[in-house]
């Protein structure tokens, strides 16, 4: 049997939220250490993989690994009917096709129950193997943002590039090009760690599609390696995180 | 306009 609580159903919405944007249906599985999710978007060009350990919850105890089959635009209609403020408990039994979510107002004067039915899901899950990265990047999550939004204006094609002296974003389009670039702050606001420089391009739609976590986390790390996909990561109160994979786009 | 590689590409399904 699962049983996890949330002190604050604040914390599901903005997850769904960072979520339901890249892929519709998707497996959460539940064991004692916690819970997992991930997922390939439609397209395969990117990959969102969540993991919320222990620590996230007020309450968690999970039996038997269990596997829910979510449908995220229902499971973001009921998230949408309870406040931010009510701590929501989500229950499902051993082999379960439902999952139960129960509000409570702060007050406890206020409950709602919900049952969501649950989706029989056969989903590829990819190995994802330690990576030594060559660029390390953390920066407030609104800049991040703010970039990939402006960004967008230009082209579909966004260039990183790294070095030790920065990092610097660019689209080159119909409209003109644009060119963004930012240094290593002292007070440790953005931090670049170099092993060696890098340039890729990516598709900014994508970009812009992570920067839905964005209230999940003030920090975003983003790190960047030769020849394999982008990570986008925010963490989620110490005890998790959100992690996005891009593909790079290549030359014909 | 560069292609757009597949991530399964990069990664070893389980």
């Amino acid at each position: 049997m699962l049983e996890a609580r949330l002190g604050e159903t604040q914390l599901l919405k903005k997850i769904v939220d960072a979520l339901k944007e890249i892929i519709s249906l998707s497996t959460l599985d539940c064991s004692e250490t916690g819970m997992q999710l991930q997922s390939m978007d439609n397209s395969h060009v990117s990959l969102v993989s969540l993991s919320l350990q222990t620590g996230c919850f007020e309450k968690y105890r999970c039996d038997r690994n269990v596997s829910l089959g979510l449908d995220l635009k229902s499971l973001s209609k009921v998230v949408k009917s309870a406040s931010g403020d009510d701590s929501v408990t989500l229950s499902a039994a051993d082999k379960a096709d439902k999952l139960l979510l129960s509000f409570e107002s702060d007050n406890k004067s206020r409950t709602a129950d919900y049952e969501l039915k649950l989706l029989n899901l056969d989903q590829d899950h990819l190995g994802i193997p330690d990576t030594n990265y060559a660029c390390t990047v953390q920066m407030p999550s609104s800049e991040f943002a703010r970039i990939c939004r402006d960004m967008s204006m230009f082209s579909e094609t966004v260039v990183i590039s790294c070095t030790k002296q920065g990092i610097k974003f660019s689209a080159n389009g119909d409209l003109g090009s644009a060119n963004i670039k930012l240094a290593e702050t002292s007070k440790g606001d953005i931090t670049i760690d170099v092993e060696e420089p890098i340039t890729q391009s990516f598709a900014g739609r994508y970009l812009n599609t992570f920067t839905r976590a964005t209230p999940l986390s003030d920090r975003v790390k983003i790190c960047l390696a030769p020849e394999v996909p982008l990570l986008v990561e925010y963490s989620i109160e110490d005890y998790g995180y959100i992690r996005y994979y891009l593909a790079p786009k290549v030359d014909d | 306009e560069p292609l757009q590689n597949d991530l399964a590409e990069y990664y070893d399904k389980l």
